[in-house]
């Protein structure tokens, strides 16, 4: 839930501000490349309504930010791809491809897909906190919607704490990535909470 | 079908 009310958090920002200033389109590009590479299960394999429904609420809402952010005016008037410049093309899916393919527990395409996109979430905000700490100032949507998007995956290794003792669940690659990922967002956290602590506007060093 | 690992999680 906490990812969902980040993405729609964010699009509740580009259409009542209609600008995207502060925000990274890389990193919803590297979220869609996520997603398409581990929901492919959706053509051959069902789990449940709520799986399906929210696999295919996370695909379009993504591409949809990214329609939003690079060709519907007016948003797309205010994003700045010369800032947003992170190249994630070689320095997150090219690792996340090599990592995805060595450690992936089956050779198999879905196998070795999900792995990819494991390795390539947990590093999918590097471009949003590099953009931020170029712009230091947060805007206060903005900071709520990098807090959910950091807070979403403690909850998920506080719910595989909760599998692993209740029902001996082992992920160790999930957990791995869940804690790469959660681990790049401590030092936002720390200035996040400082300023919600203070009450006062979000810097960043 | 529980040979195949299905990834129950988002």
């Amino acid at each position: 839930m906490l990812h969902l009310m980040s993405i729609l958090l964010l699009l509740w920002k580009l259409k009542k501000s209609k600008s995207c200033v502060g925000i990274s389109c890389r990193m919803q590009e590297c979220y869609a490349i996520v997603f398409c590479l581990r929901y492919l299960d959706l053509f051959y394999q069902f789990i449940s309504v709520y799986n399906t429904a929210m696999k295919v609420v996370f695909i379009s809402s993504t591409f949809y930010l990214i329609f939003l952010m690079r060709f519907q005016p007016p948003v797309s008037a205010t994003y700045d791809r010369t800032a947003d410049s992170f190249p994630y093309e070689q320095y997150l899916l090219g690792p996340a491809a090599v990592l995805g393919f060595i450690s992936a527990e089956e050779w198999s395409i879905p196998e070795i897909f999900w792995t990819a996109s494991i390795w390539l979430e947990s590093v999918s905000i590097l471009p949003q906190l590099i953009l931020l700490q170029q712009l230091r100032e947060v805007e206060n949507l903005t900071a709520e919607f990098v807090a959910t998007m950091g807070a979403y995956r403690f909850f998920y290794i506080l719910n595989w704490i909760y599998r692993y003792f209740a029902e001996g669940y082992v992920n160790w690659i999930g957990w791995l990535g869940g804690i790469v990922q959660t681990g790049l967002y401590v030092d936002f956290f720390y200035y996040y909470a400082m300023s919600k602590w203070y009450g006062q506007k979000l810097v960043l060093p | 079908e529980e040979d195949y690992k299905a990834h129950d999680e988002l």
